[in-house]
Protein backbone atom coordinates (compact mmCIF):
# COMPACT_ATOMS: atom_id res chain seq x y z
CA UNK A 1 0.00 0.00 0.00
CA UNK A 2 1.70 3.53 -1.32
CA UNK A 3 0.75 6.29 1.39
CA UNK A 4 1.62 9.72 -0.57
CA UNK A 5 0.49 13.04 0.97
CA UNK A 6 -0.17 15.64 -1.47
CA UNK A 7 1.89 18.70 0.33
CA UNK A 8 2.87 22.26 -0.71
CA UNK A 9 2.40 25.06 2.16
CA UNK A 10 2.25 27.37 -1.28
CA UNK A 11 -1.56 27.98 -1.50
CA UNK A 12 -3.09 27.53 -4.95
CA UNK A 13 -0.91 25.04 -6.81
CA UNK A 14 -2.85 22.20 -7.99
CA UNK A 15 -2.94 19.84 -4.38
CA UNK A 16 -6.41 19.88 -4.53
CA UNK A 17 -7.25 19.24 -8.45
CA UNK A 18 -3.91 16.94 -8.80
CA UNK A 19 -5.52 14.82 -5.67
CA UNK A 20 -9.00 14.73 -7.32
CA UNK A 21 -8.07 13.59 -10.56
CA UNK A 22 -5.36 11.42 -10.14
CA UNK A 23 -7.20 9.18 -7.53
CA UNK A 24 -9.72 8.94 -9.97
CA UNK A 25 -7.15 8.22 -13.02
CA UNK A 26 -5.35 5.36 -10.92
CA UNK A 27 -8.87 3.83 -9.99
CA UNK A 28 -9.86 3.91 -13.89
CA UNK A 29 -6.17 1.77 -14.23
CA UNK A 30 -7.58 -0.78 -11.18
CA UNK A 31 -5.66 0.64 -8.50
CA UNK A 32 -7.86 0.49 -5.47
CA UNK A 33 -7.41 3.93 -4.09
CA UNK A 34 -8.66 5.52 -0.87
CA UNK A 35 -8.60 9.40 -1.22
CA UNK A 36 -8.53 11.49 2.52
CA UNK A 37 -9.47 14.79 2.63
CA UNK A 38 -7.29 17.00 5.33
CA UNK A 39 -8.31 20.51 4.34
CA UNK A 40 -10.83 21.61 6.90
CA UNK A 41 -12.10 23.99 3.68
CA UNK A 42 -13.19 20.14 2.22
CA UNK A 43 -12.61 21.56 -1.26
CA UNK A 44 -11.43 18.02 -2.59
CA UNK A 45 -14.65 16.58 -0.61
CA UNK A 46 -16.64 19.25 -2.79
CA UNK A 47 -15.33 17.67 -5.72
CA UNK A 48 -16.81 14.52 -5.70
CA UNK A 49 -19.82 15.87 -5.10
CA UNK A 50 -19.91 15.46 -1.51
CA UNK A 51 -22.50 17.81 0.64
CA UNK A 52 -19.74 19.26 2.77
CA UNK A 53 -22.51 21.25 5.23
CA UNK A 54 -23.10 17.99 7.15
CA UNK A 55 -20.18 15.03 6.09
CA UNK A 56 -18.28 13.31 8.86
CA UNK A 57 -14.75 12.00 7.94
CA UNK A 58 -11.34 12.27 9.07
CA UNK A 59 -12.40 14.59 12.07
CA UNK A 60 -13.60 11.79 13.58
CA UNK A 61 -10.84 9.76 13.19
CA UNK A 62 -8.18 12.30 14.35
CA UNK A 63 -10.61 13.52 17.42
CA UNK A 64 -12.65 10.41 18.31
CA UNK A 65 -10.29 7.66 17.09
CA UNK A 66 -12.85 5.84 14.54
CA UNK A 67 -12.00 3.86 12.45
CA UNK A 68 -11.49 4.85 8.71
CA UNK A 69 -13.72 2.16 7.52
CA UNK A 70 -16.23 3.71 9.53
CA UNK A 71 -16.55 6.93 7.49
CA UNK A 72 -15.11 6.15 4.27
CA UNK A 73 -17.65 6.50 1.41
CA UNK A 74 -17.40 4.58 -2.07
CA UNK A 75 -17.08 7.40 -4.54
CA UNK A 76 -16.31 6.04 -7.73
CA UNK A 77 -15.76 2.80 -8.77
CA UNK A 78 -12.16 1.31 -6.63
CA UNK A 79 -12.34 4.26 -5.33
CA UNK A 80 -13.10 5.32 -1.71
CA UNK A 81 -12.97 8.78 0.01
CA UNK A 82 -12.86 9.57 4.04
CA UNK A 83 -14.68 12.89 3.91
CA UNK A 84 -12.96 15.84 6.02
CA UNK A 85 -15.85 16.59 7.96
CA UNK A 86 -17.00 19.84 9.20
CA UNK A 87 -15.05 19.69 12.72
CA UNK A 88 -11.92 19.66 11.05
CA UNK A 89 -10.97 23.07 11.74
CA UNK A 90 -11.20 22.28 15.47
CA UNK A 91 -8.16 20.25 15.36
CA UNK A 92 -6.18 22.83 13.64
CA UNK A 93 -7.23 25.48 16.81
CA UNK A 94 -7.12 22.72 19.49
CA UNK A 95 -3.58 23.00 21.76
CA UNK A 96 -3.59 19.80 24.28
CA UNK A 97 -2.89 16.28 23.16
CA UNK A 98 1.03 16.61 23.06
CA UNK A 99 3.29 14.60 21.03
CA UNK A 100 1.51 11.72 19.76
CA UNK A 101 -1.13 14.15 18.01
CA UNK A 102 0.98 14.08 15.02
CA UNK A 103 0.74 10.19 14.67
CA UNK A 104 -3.56 10.12 14.82
CA UNK A 105 -3.29 9.35 10.79
CA UNK A 106 -0.37 7.25 10.62
CA UNK A 107 -2.50 4.70 13.52
CA UNK A 108 -5.54 5.02 11.84
CA UNK A 109 -4.24 3.89 8.16
CA UNK A 110 -2.47 0.91 9.41
CA UNK A 111 -5.75 -0.47 9.76
CA UNK A 112 -6.49 -0.03 6.87
CA UNK A 113 -6.40 -3.03 4.35
CA UNK A 114 -7.27 -3.62 0.44
CA UNK A 115 -6.05 -0.49 -0.63
CA UNK A 116 -2.96 -0.62 -3.29
CA UNK A 117 -2.59 3.57 -3.42
CA UNK A 118 -3.80 6.38 -0.37
CA UNK A 119 -3.74 10.00 -1.49
CA UNK A 120 -3.86 12.94 1.34
CA UNK A 121 -5.10 16.17 0.14
CA UNK A 122 -3.11 18.96 2.55
CA UNK A 123 -4.11 22.36 3.44
CA UNK A 124 -1.69 24.76 2.46
CA UNK A 125 -0.33 25.32 6.17
CA UNK A 126 1.83 23.15 8.05
CA UNK A 127 0.27 22.50 11.27
CA UNK A 128 -0.56 19.81 13.04
CA UNK A 129 -2.86 18.75 10.03
CA UNK A 130 0.00 18.28 8.06
CA UNK A 131 2.35 16.83 10.54
CA UNK A 132 0.05 14.05 10.53
CA UNK A 133 0.06 13.74 6.55
CA UNK A 134 3.28 13.64 6.43
CA UNK A 135 4.13 10.86 9.52
CA UNK A 136 1.71 9.02 8.05
CA UNK A 137 2.92 8.91 4.51
CA UNK A 138 5.83 7.07 2.80
CA UNK A 139 5.93 9.00 -0.25
CA UNK A 140 5.24 12.67 -0.67
CA UNK A 141 3.72 14.55 -3.91
CA UNK A 142 4.68 18.28 -4.39
CA UNK A 143 2.10 19.91 -6.72
CA UNK A 144 4.27 23.11 -8.57
CA UNK A 145 2.64 25.62 -10.32
CA UNK A 146 5.11 27.43 -13.06
CA UNK A 147 6.12 30.64 -11.24
CA UNK A 148 8.36 32.65 -8.73
CA UNK A 149 6.34 32.10 -5.45
CA UNK A 150 5.81 28.86 -6.07
CA UNK A 151 9.89 28.13 -6.57
CA UNK A 152 10.08 30.04 -3.45
CA UNK A 153 7.42 27.36 -1.33
CA UNK A 154 9.48 24.38 -2.84
CA UNK A 155 13.01 25.64 -1.36
CA UNK A 156 11.04 26.17 1.67
CA UNK A 157 9.06 23.03 1.74
CA UNK A 158 12.37 21.06 1.44
CA UNK A 159 13.94 22.61 4.10
CA UNK A 160 11.04 21.71 6.51
CA UNK A 161 11.45 17.84 4.87
CA UNK A 162 15.09 17.79 6.09
CA UNK A 163 14.70 19.52 9.79
CA UNK A 164 11.16 17.23 10.26
CA UNK A 165 13.18 13.94 8.60
CA UNK A 166 16.67 14.92 10.55
CA UNK A 167 14.60 15.19 14.09
CA UNK A 168 12.15 11.81 13.37
CA UNK A 169 14.93 9.63 11.62
CA UNK A 170 12.70 9.07 8.88
CA UNK A 171 12.85 9.32 5.33
CA UNK A 172 10.04 9.79 2.70
CA UNK A 173 10.36 9.97 -1.04
CA UNK A 174 9.87 13.08 -3.15
CA UNK A 175 7.94 13.60 -6.27
CA UNK A 176 7.38 16.86 -7.85
CA UNK A 177 4.52 17.52 -10.02
CA UNK A 178 5.11 20.53 -12.67
CA UNK A 179 0.69 21.99 -12.26
CA UNK A 180 -0.91 25.03 -13.78
CA UNK A 181 1.72 24.57 -16.56
CA UNK A 182 1.42 27.34 -19.18
CA UNK A 183 3.91 25.67 -22.39
CA UNK A 184 4.63 28.15 -23.88
CA UNK A 185 5.11 30.68 -21.13
CA UNK A 186 9.29 31.09 -20.67
CA UNK A 187 8.49 31.51 -16.87
CA UNK A 188 7.11 28.05 -16.65
CA UNK A 189 10.54 26.93 -18.67
CA UNK A 190 12.35 28.71 -16.22
CA UNK A 191 10.83 27.35 -13.24
CA UNK A 192 11.05 23.53 -14.64
CA UNK A 193 14.35 23.94 -15.30
CA UNK A 194 15.32 25.37 -11.57
CA UNK A 195 13.13 22.25 -9.81
CA UNK A 196 15.18 19.57 -12.55
CA UNK A 197 18.29 21.54 -11.37
CA UNK A 198 17.89 21.05 -7.59
CA UNK A 199 15.81 17.85 -7.93
CA UNK A 200 17.09 15.36 -10.60
CA UNK A 201 15.38 11.92 -10.88
CA UNK A 202 12.66 13.53 -8.96
CA UNK A 203 9.95 15.69 -11.30
CA UNK A 204 7.20 13.23 -12.87
CA UNK A 205 7.31 13.43 -16.29
CA UNK A 206 3.73 14.55 -17.08
CA UNK A 207 3.45 18.04 -16.67
CA UNK A 208 -0.36 19.37 -15.81
CA UNK A 209 -1.42 21.62 -18.15
CA UNK A 210 -3.43 25.06 -17.38
CA UNK A 211 -7.03 23.84 -18.81
CA UNK A 212 -9.94 25.71 -17.73
CA UNK A 213 -12.40 22.18 -17.42
CA UNK A 214 -9.95 21.39 -14.71
CA UNK A 215 -11.12 24.66 -13.17
CA UNK A 216 -14.99 23.77 -14.35
CA UNK A 217 -15.32 20.25 -13.24
CA UNK A 218 -15.24 20.54 -9.07
CA UNK A 219 -17.99 22.79 -9.74
CA UNK A 220 -20.22 19.82 -10.62
CA UNK A 221 -18.74 17.76 -8.11
CA UNK A 222 -16.99 15.75 -11.30
CA UNK A 223 -13.54 14.72 -11.83
CA UNK A 224 -12.28 15.67 -15.11
CA UNK A 225 -13.00 12.14 -16.36
CA UNK A 226 -16.57 12.38 -16.05
CA UNK A 227 -16.77 16.00 -17.06
CA UNK A 228 -14.44 16.07 -19.86
CA UNK A 229 -13.02 12.75 -21.18
CA UNK A 230 -10.99 13.97 -24.22
CA UNK A 231 -9.29 17.07 -22.59
CA UNK A 232 -6.04 17.91 -22.19
CA UNK A 233 -6.58 17.45 -18.90
CA UNK A 234 -7.64 14.42 -18.65
CA UNK A 235 -4.92 12.85 -20.92
CA UNK A 236 -2.58 14.13 -18.60
CA UNK A 237 -3.53 13.06 -15.39
CA UNK A 238 -4.26 9.56 -16.93
CA UNK A 239 -0.49 10.29 -18.27
CA UNK A 240 0.60 11.20 -14.72
CA UNK A 241 -1.36 7.84 -12.78
CA UNK A 242 1.15 6.11 -15.22
CA UNK A 243 4.16 8.11 -14.28
CA UNK A 244 3.40 7.43 -10.66
CA UNK A 245 3.02 3.74 -10.66
CA UNK A 246 6.07 3.66 -12.93
CA UNK A 247 8.57 5.82 -11.45
CA UNK A 248 8.64 7.99 -14.88
CA UNK A 249 10.64 11.38 -14.37
CA UNK A 250 12.39 13.98 -16.46
CA UNK A 251 15.79 13.50 -17.04
CA UNK B 1 -5.63 56.07 8.35
CA UNK B 2 -7.56 53.14 7.00
CA UNK B 3 -6.09 49.68 7.95
CA UNK B 4 -7.38 46.98 5.19
CA UNK B 5 -6.58 43.08 5.47
CA UNK B 6 -6.02 41.20 2.64
CA UNK B 7 -7.53 38.00 3.50
CA UNK B 8 -8.24 35.00 1.87
CA UNK B 9 -8.19 31.34 3.47
CA UNK B 10 -7.96 30.38 0.05
CA UNK B 11 -4.74 29.70 -1.12
CA UNK B 12 -3.08 31.31 -4.61
CA UNK B 13 -6.02 33.58 -5.74
CA UNK B 14 -3.66 36.77 -5.37
CA UNK B 15 -3.55 38.25 -1.65
CA UNK B 16 -0.01 38.69 -1.92
CA UNK B 17 0.28 39.91 -5.69
CA UNK B 18 -2.62 42.49 -4.95
CA UNK B 19 -0.62 43.87 -1.78
CA UNK B 20 2.41 44.28 -3.73
CA UNK B 21 1.10 46.23 -6.37
CA UNK B 22 -1.43 47.95 -4.72
CA UNK B 23 0.48 49.47 -2.18
CA UNK B 24 2.74 50.85 -4.62
CA UNK B 25 -0.24 52.16 -6.76
CA UNK B 26 -1.46 53.93 -3.93
CA UNK B 27 2.24 55.20 -2.77
CA UNK B 28 2.12 56.26 -6.46
CA UNK B 29 -0.77 58.55 -5.99
CA UNK B 30 0.74 60.39 -3.56
CA UNK B 31 -0.80 58.16 -0.05
CA UNK B 32 1.65 57.39 2.44
CA UNK B 33 1.26 53.49 2.34
CA UNK B 34 2.41 50.64 5.42
CA UNK B 35 2.50 47.35 4.26
CA UNK B 36 2.85 44.69 6.45
CA UNK B 37 3.87 40.71 5.74
CA UNK B 38 1.73 38.65 8.27
CA UNK B 39 2.56 35.42 6.34
CA UNK B 40 5.34 33.40 7.74
CA UNK B 41 6.21 32.33 3.84
CA UNK B 42 7.12 36.06 3.45
CA UNK B 43 6.49 36.17 -0.52
CA UNK B 44 5.36 40.02 0.48
CA UNK B 45 8.85 40.70 1.57
CA UNK B 46 10.78 38.67 -1.08
CA UNK B 47 8.23 40.32 -3.88
CA UNK B 48 9.77 43.96 -2.79
CA UNK B 49 13.16 42.70 -2.99
CA UNK B 50 14.22 42.55 0.58
CA UNK B 51 16.16 38.96 1.78
CA UNK B 52 14.21 37.28 4.01
CA UNK B 53 16.76 34.54 5.49
CA UNK B 54 17.43 37.40 8.01
CA UNK B 55 14.76 39.84 8.03
CA UNK B 56 12.80 40.65 11.48
CA UNK B 57 9.80 42.07 11.16
CA UNK B 58 6.40 41.90 12.41
CA UNK B 59 7.26 38.52 14.93
CA UNK B 60 9.11 40.79 16.89
CA UNK B 61 6.21 43.07 17.32
CA UNK B 62 3.65 40.16 17.73
CA UNK B 63 5.74 38.54 19.68
CA UNK B 64 8.42 40.78 21.88
CA UNK B 65 6.27 43.64 22.48
CA UNK B 66 8.57 45.74 19.81
CA UNK B 67 7.32 48.60 18.02
CA UNK B 68 6.21 49.02 14.13
CA UNK B 69 8.39 51.78 13.64
CA UNK B 70 11.53 49.83 14.71
CA UNK B 71 11.15 47.35 12.34
CA UNK B 72 9.34 48.75 9.45
CA UNK B 73 11.28 49.28 6.51
CA UNK B 74 11.61 52.26 3.32
CA UNK B 75 11.06 50.08 0.60
CA UNK B 76 9.85 52.87 -2.23
CA UNK B 77 9.03 56.48 -2.24
CA UNK B 78 6.09 57.01 0.30
CA UNK B 79 5.42 53.20 1.08
CA UNK B 80 6.95 51.43 4.01
CA UNK B 81 6.75 47.61 4.58
CA UNK B 82 7.11 45.72 8.34
CA UNK B 83 8.55 42.11 6.97
CA UNK B 84 7.52 39.20 7.93
CA UNK B 85 10.32 38.15 9.97
CA UNK B 86 12.15 34.52 10.25
CA UNK B 87 10.26 33.63 13.57
CA UNK B 88 6.66 34.40 12.49
CA UNK B 89 5.53 30.72 12.08
CA UNK B 90 6.70 30.18 15.49
CA UNK B 91 3.26 32.50 16.11
CA UNK B 92 0.96 30.12 14.36
CA UNK B 93 2.75 27.19 16.58
CA UNK B 94 2.44 28.68 19.85
CA UNK B 95 -0.65 28.57 22.61
CA UNK B 96 0.30 30.51 25.55
CA UNK B 97 -0.99 34.09 25.47
CA UNK B 98 -4.90 32.98 26.07
CA UNK B 99 -7.77 35.65 24.20
CA UNK B 100 -5.54 38.51 24.31
CA UNK B 101 -3.36 37.34 22.17
CA UNK B 102 -5.02 38.50 19.17
CA UNK B 103 -5.39 42.20 19.72
CA UNK B 104 -1.79 42.44 19.11
CA UNK B 105 -1.52 43.46 16.08
CA UNK B 106 -4.10 46.30 16.65
CA UNK B 107 -2.40 47.35 19.40
CA UNK B 108 0.68 47.85 17.84
CA UNK B 109 -1.00 49.58 14.88
CA UNK B 110 -2.96 52.15 17.25
CA UNK B 111 0.73 53.63 17.82
CA UNK B 112 1.33 54.31 13.95
CA UNK B 113 1.24 57.69 12.98
CA UNK B 114 1.47 59.23 9.56
CA UNK B 115 0.21 56.82 7.45
CA UNK B 116 -3.05 57.09 5.21
CA UNK B 117 -3.53 53.33 4.46
CA UNK B 118 -2.47 50.27 6.12
CA UNK B 119 -2.58 47.07 3.46
CA UNK B 120 -2.14 43.73 5.74
CA UNK B 121 -0.82 40.51 3.65
CA UNK B 122 -2.43 37.70 5.16
CA UNK B 123 -1.73 33.73 5.00
CA UNK B 124 -4.09 31.15 3.42
CA UNK B 125 -5.41 29.67 6.73
CA UNK B 126 -7.34 31.35 9.52
CA UNK B 127 -5.27 31.01 12.87
CA UNK B 128 -3.70 33.08 15.38
CA UNK B 129 -2.22 35.81 12.45
CA UNK B 130 -5.70 35.94 10.87
CA UNK B 131 -6.98 36.95 13.72
CA UNK B 132 -4.83 39.87 14.43
CA UNK B 133 -5.66 40.87 11.20
CA UNK B 134 -9.25 40.48 11.45
CA UNK B 135 -9.32 42.08 14.73
CA UNK B 136 -6.83 45.33 13.78
CA UNK B 137 -8.49 46.20 10.79
CA UNK B 138 -11.71 48.44 10.16
CA UNK B 139 -12.29 47.29 6.28
CA UNK B 140 -11.13 43.89 4.69
CA UNK B 141 -10.38 43.18 1.11
CA UNK B 142 -10.87 39.55 -0.34
CA UNK B 143 -9.31 38.97 -3.82
CA UNK B 144 -11.50 35.89 -5.06
CA UNK B 145 -10.42 34.42 -8.21
CA UNK B 146 -12.64 33.11 -11.33
CA UNK B 147 -12.98 29.22 -10.47
CA UNK B 148 -15.77 27.02 -8.09
CA UNK B 149 -12.81 26.84 -5.20
CA UNK B 150 -12.33 30.37 -5.03
CA UNK B 151 -16.53 30.76 -4.70
CA UNK B 152 -16.23 28.09 -1.83
CA UNK B 153 -13.43 29.82 -0.35
CA UNK B 154 -15.67 33.57 -0.05
CA UNK B 155 -19.03 32.09 0.75
CA UNK B 156 -16.72 30.19 3.96
CA UNK B 157 -14.68 33.32 4.90
CA UNK B 158 -17.67 35.05 5.02
CA UNK B 159 -19.26 32.22 7.29
CA UNK B 160 -15.86 33.28 9.72
CA UNK B 161 -16.60 36.91 9.75
CA UNK B 162 -20.27 36.88 10.95
CA UNK B 163 -19.16 34.76 13.62
CA UNK B 164 -16.14 36.59 14.56
CA UNK B 165 -18.11 39.61 14.12
CA UNK B 166 -21.02 38.49 15.78
CA UNK B 167 -18.84 37.09 19.33
CA UNK B 168 -16.65 40.80 19.38
CA UNK B 169 -19.49 43.23 18.44
CA UNK B 170 -17.40 44.32 15.66
CA UNK B 171 -18.05 45.55 12.22
CA UNK B 172 -15.62 45.38 9.25
CA UNK B 173 -16.30 46.82 5.68
CA UNK B 174 -15.89 44.10 2.78
CA UNK B 175 -14.83 44.89 -0.72
CA UNK B 176 -14.16 42.15 -3.06
CA UNK B 177 -11.66 42.24 -5.85
CA UNK B 178 -11.66 39.78 -8.73
CA UNK B 179 -8.33 38.52 -9.72
CA UNK B 180 -6.89 36.67 -11.79
CA UNK B 181 -9.24 37.25 -14.37
CA UNK B 182 -9.64 35.54 -17.23
CA UNK B 183 -12.29 37.89 -19.30
CA UNK B 184 -12.99 34.79 -22.32
CA UNK B 185 -13.46 32.35 -19.69
CA UNK B 186 -17.20 31.58 -18.90
CA UNK B 187 -16.35 30.18 -15.44
CA UNK B 188 -14.68 33.62 -14.67
CA UNK B 189 -17.84 35.76 -15.88
CA UNK B 190 -19.86 33.22 -13.77
CA UNK B 191 -18.29 33.63 -10.67
CA UNK B 192 -18.21 37.60 -10.95
CA UNK B 193 -21.67 37.31 -11.22
CA UNK B 194 -22.21 35.03 -8.51
CA UNK B 195 -20.37 37.32 -6.15
CA UNK B 196 -22.45 40.66 -7.64
CA UNK B 197 -25.44 38.81 -6.73
CA UNK B 198 -24.73 37.81 -3.21
CA UNK B 199 -22.23 41.08 -2.28
CA UNK B 200 -23.87 44.24 -4.21
CA UNK B 201 -21.68 47.54 -3.91
CA UNK B 202 -18.74 45.22 -2.51
CA UNK B 203 -16.94 44.36 -5.71
CA UNK B 204 -14.26 46.66 -6.59
CA UNK B 205 -14.75 47.88 -10.56
CA UNK B 206 -11.58 46.70 -12.02
CA UNK B 207 -11.02 42.87 -12.49
CA UNK B 208 -6.99 41.99 -12.49
CA UNK B 209 -6.57 40.14 -15.75
CA UNK B 210 -4.21 36.75 -15.61
CA UNK B 211 -1.12 38.79 -17.50
CA UNK B 212 1.96 36.62 -16.60
CA UNK B 213 4.11 39.58 -16.06
CA UNK B 214 2.12 39.91 -12.52
CA UNK B 215 4.12 36.54 -11.97
CA UNK B 216 7.22 37.00 -12.90
CA UNK B 217 7.90 41.00 -10.78
CA UNK B 218 7.96 39.51 -7.25
CA UNK B 219 11.05 36.85 -8.60
CA UNK B 220 12.76 40.37 -9.32
CA UNK B 221 11.79 42.09 -6.40
CA UNK B 222 9.73 44.31 -8.47
CA UNK B 223 6.29 45.50 -8.37
CA UNK B 224 4.58 45.68 -11.74
CA UNK B 225 5.18 49.76 -11.87
CA UNK B 226 9.05 49.04 -12.08
CA UNK B 227 8.67 45.69 -13.75
CA UNK B 228 6.41 46.62 -16.62
CA UNK B 229 4.97 49.84 -16.06
CA UNK B 230 3.12 49.53 -19.59
CA UNK B 231 1.30 46.10 -18.86
CA UNK B 232 -2.36 45.17 -18.15
CA UNK B 233 -1.10 44.13 -14.68
CA UNK B 234 0.40 48.08 -13.84
CA UNK B 235 -2.93 49.61 -15.75
CA UNK B 236 -5.41 47.49 -14.04
CA UNK B 237 -3.63 47.90 -10.36
CA UNK B 238 -2.99 51.64 -10.54
CA UNK B 239 -7.05 51.56 -11.96
CA UNK B 240 -7.80 49.52 -8.60
CA UNK B 241 -6.30 51.49 -6.29
CA UNK B 242 -8.39 54.70 -7.73
CA UNK B 243 -11.83 52.58 -6.44
CA UNK B 244 -10.31 51.92 -3.17
CA UNK B 245 -9.76 55.59 -2.81
CA UNK B 246 -13.31 56.76 -4.22
CA UNK B 247 -15.66 53.35 -3.23
CA UNK B 248 -15.96 52.71 -6.97
CA UNK B 249 -17.94 49.05 -7.38
CA UNK B 250 -19.54 47.14 -9.97
CA UNK B 251 -23.50 47.66 -9.99
N1 LIG C 1 -4.12 22.58 -14.49
C1 LIG C 1 -5.06 23.48 -14.16
N2 LIG C 1 -5.70 24.19 -15.12
C2 LIG C 1 -6.64 25.10 -14.81
N3 LIG C 1 -7.03 25.40 -13.57
C3 LIG C 1 -6.43 24.72 -12.56
C4 LIG C 1 -5.43 23.73 -12.79
N4 LIG C 1 -5.03 23.24 -11.60
C5 LIG C 1 -5.75 23.89 -10.65
N5 LIG C 1 -6.59 24.79 -11.24
C6 LIG C 1 -7.49 25.71 -10.55
O1 LIG C 1 -6.69 26.56 -9.75
C7 LIG C 1 -7.28 26.74 -8.46
C8 LIG C 1 -6.32 26.26 -7.39
O2 LIG C 1 -6.18 24.87 -7.48
P1 LIG C 1 -6.37 23.93 -6.20
O3 LIG C 1 -7.51 24.39 -5.37
O4 LIG C 1 -6.39 22.53 -6.66
O5 LIG C 1 -5.00 24.24 -5.47
P2 LIG C 1 -4.62 23.88 -3.97
O6 LIG C 1 -3.14 23.80 -3.92
O7 LIG C 1 -5.39 22.69 -3.51
O8 LIG C 1 -5.14 25.17 -3.19
P3 LIG C 1 -5.18 25.37 -1.60
O9 LIG C 1 -3.77 25.74 -1.22
O10 LIG C 1 -6.16 26.49 -1.38
O11 LIG C 1 -5.62 24.06 -1.01
C9 LIG C 1 -8.56 25.92 -8.46
O12 LIG C 1 -9.64 26.77 -8.69
C10 LIG C 1 -8.42 24.97 -9.59
O13 LIG C 1 -9.65 24.67 -10.16
N1 LIG D 1 -3.38 38.57 -12.18
C1 LIG D 1 -2.42 37.65 -12.22
N2 LIG D 1 -1.88 37.26 -13.39
C2 LIG D 1 -0.92 36.30 -13.44
N3 LIG D 1 -0.42 35.67 -12.38
C3 LIG D 1 -0.92 36.01 -11.17
C4 LIG D 1 -1.92 37.02 -11.01
N4 LIG D 1 -2.19 37.14 -9.70
C5 LIG D 1 -1.40 36.26 -9.07
N5 LIG D 1 -0.63 35.57 -9.94
C6 LIG D 1 0.33 34.51 -9.62
O1 LIG D 1 -0.40 33.45 -9.04
C7 LIG D 1 0.30 32.92 -7.92
C8 LIG D 1 -0.56 33.07 -6.69
O2 LIG D 1 -0.68 34.43 -6.36
P1 LIG D 1 -0.36 34.94 -4.88
O3 LIG D 1 0.86 34.25 -4.33
O4 LIG D 1 -0.36 36.42 -4.92
O5 LIG D 1 -1.66 34.40 -4.13
P2 LIG D 1 -1.88 34.29 -2.57
O6 LIG D 1 -3.35 34.34 -2.38
O7 LIG D 1 -1.07 35.32 -1.86
O8 LIG D 1 -1.32 32.85 -2.24
P3 LIG D 1 -1.12 32.21 -0.78
O9 LIG D 1 -2.49 31.73 -0.40
O10 LIG D 1 -0.16 31.09 -0.99
O11 LIG D 1 -0.61 33.31 0.11
C9 LIG D 1 1.58 33.71 -7.81
O12 LIG D 1 2.63 32.99 -8.37
C10 LIG D 1 1.35 34.96 -8.59
O13 LIG D 1 2.52 35.43 -9.17
MG1 LIG E 1 -6.59 22.43 -1.83
MG1 LIG F 1 0.31 35.11 -0.29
Amino acid sequence: MRVLSVMNQKGGVGKTTTTLNLAHALAQKGQRVLAIDLDPQAHLTAGFGIDTRSSSGVDEVLMEGAAISEYRVSVRDKLDLLPAGIRLGEMEHRAEGGARRGWLLKEALSRVRGKDYVLVDCPPSSGILGMNALLASREVLVPVAGDFFSLQGLARLMNIFEHIEGALNQKTDKWVVLTRFHERRRLAREVRDKILAYFPGRVLRTPIRETVSLAESPGFGQTIFEYQGRSNGAEDYLALADDLIKGRVLK
